[in-house]
């Protein structure tokens, strides 16, 4: 059965999608064969990049290794529980199916709370949740102390995965939970306060909340450049695909590979 | 009348509510009448930015200026016709209630489409559009050729536009629209490819679906760093908020000022 990484954080634009991108190329380029499903398709940034890909592959005529990709609208039945069990069971479907068959399924969420995504992340053996180096990010993972940094409580998408863990517990009839990674993403290149402020309240969030914080991404116009041809930077040793390597591809290339063995998902990005 | 302001994008994380804070701070700063309203309750970032700027006045003693605040949740009744109803309602009321007695009313949106969220998009005079600089995010406003960087359709926050503004006539029974400005936020400082390929998608653009384009923000540390206390760079005038202005917090300054003008909404932000 295929390992499933799903990809959540309830605050919008804190880089769900990227690193979902991301995961799936450097899975595609070690050879593993990877599922990838869109629990966002109302935005459908995920599809967007996949359908891209494809249209570079044809426009160029060259071949790139591809996810078998699926996309999964909110059911808009009227009465909620029934709307509900369409969500449950379209997701589950999709998951045993693809995990059967491939030895990743990626899953990439929307920036809100819906049920859903609830159900996505009811099914993760690894949940990643990226997060902007702010405190308006942090803020929805929990309420923190401006002179301590300490938190004064949980927040919503906090909540959410105790509830959806405990919700899997009863499911699945185990104990058996999901490895929650926080992974940092967008950081500046410079050493800031903010940034300092930043590590101390992280660091006394993950004991208290119990989530494994990683590095994760760098600021890097590398990781956003190249959504219209639907590649990432994992994609540039394939020939057709020429972008000049700089010192700052160099350096994405080495945070995707630690992001990729911190969670686990050795993968032989080269 | 107080004009009323929105600020808008259905992609998540593009600005939306660090743009309303500053601009509700720059009105202030000029001595304006100034109402907020939170339609994004749910996450809420505007309204914790004004609970944490509540809580820095009564810990440091100080003395600042405050909107008047209103946030307001989408109705949960069962029947969606009964719910738009009080939607509709519940936005009408807070507007016409806060224009009367200010000069400005801004409202921050959520980062999804939703009733709500289009209601207060339809009693716009001004919408501002956010944008981070990347095809990520533009993907959201229009598809773009990967060749030509011309739009070969209008996306789904686009299309949203034009249904709010033909709801707009028919309700006002008049022509008057509102103006749509897309700014760009969290640009680099450095010059890149990406940035010169985004002017010109961007350019395009704004002559096919009729918006103005401004500068914006750039990426600065300053425009996140004071959200615990409910601060922004417009308050570090106030005695008390003691932070040394560096050369950065005066650019960003002068960014938020070139904004305030581009938008029409004089203010004597110093
Ligand atoms: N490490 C990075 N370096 C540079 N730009 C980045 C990075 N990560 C994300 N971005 C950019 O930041 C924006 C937000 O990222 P993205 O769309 O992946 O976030 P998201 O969490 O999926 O958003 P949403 O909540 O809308 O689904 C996009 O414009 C993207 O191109
Ligand atoms: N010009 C800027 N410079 C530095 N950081 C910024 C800038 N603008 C926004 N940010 C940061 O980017 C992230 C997204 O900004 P913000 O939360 O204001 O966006 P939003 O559109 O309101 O998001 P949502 O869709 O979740 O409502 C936050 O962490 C914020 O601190
Ligand atoms: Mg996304
Ligand atoms: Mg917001």
């Amino acid at each position: 059965r295929g390992q499933i990484v799903v990809v959540g954080n309830q605050k919008g634009g804190s880089g769900k999608s990227t690193t979902t991108m991301h995961i799936i190329a450097a899975l595609l380029s070690s050879g593993a064969k990877v599922a990838s499903i869109d629990l966002d398709a109302r935005q459908g940034t995920l599809s967007r990049y996949v359908e891209n890909r494809q249209a570079f592959m044809q426009r160029k005529g060259v071949k790139l290794p591809m996810p078998t990709h699926r996309s999964i609208e909110p059911s808009t039945v009227a009465s909620t529980d029934v709307a509900r069990a369409h969500d449950q069971h379209a997701v589950e479907r999709a998951v045993q199916d693809l995990a059967m068959r491939h030895d990743y399924v990626v899953i990439d969420t929307p920036g809100t709370d819906n049920f859903l995504s609830r159900v996505g992340h009811s099914f993760a053996d690894t949940l990643i949740t990226p997060l902007n180096d702010s405190f308006v990010d942090l803020d929805v993972l929990a309420t923190i102390d401006p002179e301590t940094y300490a938190m004064t409580r949980p927040s919503k998408y906090a909540e959410m995965i105790f509830q959806v863990k405990m919700q899997k517990a009863r499911r699945d009839r185990s104990n058996r939970t999901f490895e929650w990674i926080v992974m940092r993403n967008r950081t500046g290149q410079l050493d800031s306060r903010n940034q300092r402020a930043m590590d101390e309240a992280l660091e006394k969030l993950s004991q208290r909340i119990g989530f494994k914080l990683v590095p994760g991404f760098s600021e890097r116009v590398i990781f956003r450049e190249l959504f219209l041809d639907g590649l990432t930077l994992l994609d540039l040793k394939t020939k057709g695909t020429d972008v000049k390597m700089s010192m700052s591809h160099l350096a994405a290339r080495q945070e995707v590979r630690d992001l990729m063995s911190e969670i686990g998902l050795e993968s032989a990005a080269t």
